[in-house]
């Protein structure tokens, strides 16, 4: 009756809210957490200190570089038609723009293909995007390319419109892309209301001016750790269930939501397994991942350090799209090993969690996945995520202890069931 | 019966009971 102990202690037990409350007190602690930051470093101090004092085993830290970006100050204004203040966040990676700023004539575009179709216009001039939100995956092209496709037609900075669901005026920042043999110009993101206010004044043929102060600076890569804690197997150690969330942040809010739900669920999963006395046949790895929003650094590098083993690893869970209600579980693997992960999710019954999707996701363990190691990722109701996602809105209120407990229920069960079955899944 | 890469479905059967006992 493992599945029941589990769900019985983590939802209903003395553990309770236990992962809302860990994380409550090191967000609060320590801030948010930007690749190649003090705070990122105390955060993995922190961490690396919690999970000895929490008896897990093999708890260790594996060196790697991360990128190491800062935002400096930065401000934007609108000087004609009338002078307005306008919120933005530098996107990581950004060069900054000279220190007396760029000061230039807006284009107006909402979508890459009006802005070729416009090149002629967009020369010396500061290209803001209006896109549309279609979805996450779709309308994140405009952030991590739309400087790049600004430069290539000439244009001296670019502002984009915020990749957000909602919008009470909040910047949204995220990482970038230059792309090699373009030149590198300063790149913000601003408000959905801004980027729809600019629309609407050029589709009057309104000119409109603004002036743009960015003091980013891109140091050179930072020391940084991937966090590893385990509960080593009884009969086959060697093979590994992975868990994990990443523990650094952008430099906005607290990184609450992403990804300190999942990393602290994660965590969570090791503790319930340990305080229920259970012991799996394979080994349960908890990594907390480093400089995963600067594109998954930490856990390349881990891949790249540990794909000798990948005979041995079993299964690559990674929660990184908020801890909301949880509906389910997202898997990808053979049909065979989906039969049985379908198995697994019966035993959620009891919280009437039970569903299994298709298309794992995490960036973190992308890299597994695509050399044929089963994934699977938690699916919440996410219905909110992006109206907080890398901006100030992502603290502590966002997350709610019941939530968080059922989201640590359904990732200990699923880990622990695949652990402990005699055989690893098909592949 | 057993492919090179699969699971013969009497395995999986087993699997499947083997998961159910964790209830």
């Amino acid at each position: 009756d493992a599945a029941k102990s589990i769900i019985d202690l983590a939802v209903y037990g003395s553990a309770q809210n236990r992962s809302y409350e860990r994380l409550a007190l090191f967000v609060d602690t320590i801030g948010n957490r930007v690749s190649g930051s003090d705070n990122l470093k105390k955060a993995i101090k922190y961490m690396y200190s919690a999970l000895q004092d929490d008896k897990l085993q093999n708890v260790s830290l594996e060196s790697v570089k991360v990128p190491h970006w800062e935002r400096g100050k930065e401000s934007a204004m609108m000087l004609q038609p009338r002078q307005k203040n306008l919120a933005i966040l530098g996107l990581g990676g950004s060069v900054g723009t000279p220190p007396e700023g760029i000061s230039a004539e807006v284009i107006v575009v909402s979508s890459f293909a009006e802005l070729q179709s416009r090149e002629q216009e967009a020369k010396g001039k500061i290209v803001v995007y209006n896109q549309p939100y279609v979805s996450y995956g779709e309308t994140v092209q405009y952030r991590s390319r739309g400087a790049s496709e600004a430069a290539k037609v000439g244009a001296v900075a670019s502002l984009i419109r915020s990749v957000a669901s909602l919008s009470i005026n909040s910047p949204h920042t995220g990482w970038q892309d230059y792309q090699n043999g373009v030149p590198k110009i300063p790149t913000a993101c601003i408000t959905v209301e801004d980027a729809e206010l600019m629309a609407r004044l050029s589709s009057r043929g309104v000119k409109i001016v603004v002036q743009l102060n960015m003091g980013a600076v891109q140091h050179p890569d930072a020391d940084s750790f991937n966090t590893v804690a385990e509960i080593v197997g009884s009969k086959y150690p060697e093979q590994v269930v992975i868990v994990s969330g990443h523990l650094d942040s952008w430099d906005v809010g607290q990184g609450a939501m992403d990804d300190g739900g999942g990393a602290f669920i994660s965590w969570e999963a090791l503790s319930l397994i340990r305080d229920l006395g259970l012991r799996p046949k394979r080994t349960i790895r908890l990594v907390l991942w480093t400089g995963e929003e600067e594109g998954g650094v930490g856990s390349s590098q881990y891949y790249e350090r540990h794909k000798k083993d990948i005979r041995n690893m079993d299964l690559v869970m990674e929660s990184d799209i908020g801890t909301f209600m949880p509906v389910g579980m997202q898997f990808s693997g053979k049909p065979e090993a989906r039969v049985i992960m379908s198995e697994v999710m019966k035993l959620l019954a009891p919280i009437n969690i039970t569903k299994l999707y298709d298309n794992a996701e995490g960036t973190d363990i992308s890299f597994w996945m695509q050399a044929g190691v089963p994934g699977a990722s938690l699916l919440d109701d996410a219905s909110r995520y992006f109206w907080f996602h890398h901006s100030e809105g992502d603290t502590m209120t966002v997350q709610n202890p019941i939530w968080m407990n059922h989201c640590a229920a359904v990732w200990t069960v699923v880990a622990y069931v695949v652990a402990d079955l005699e055989e690893m899944l098909p592949r | 019966t057993d492919s090179q890469h699969g699971v013969s479905s009497r395995k999986l059967e087993r699997i499947k009971e083997e998961v159910a006992g964790y209830k």
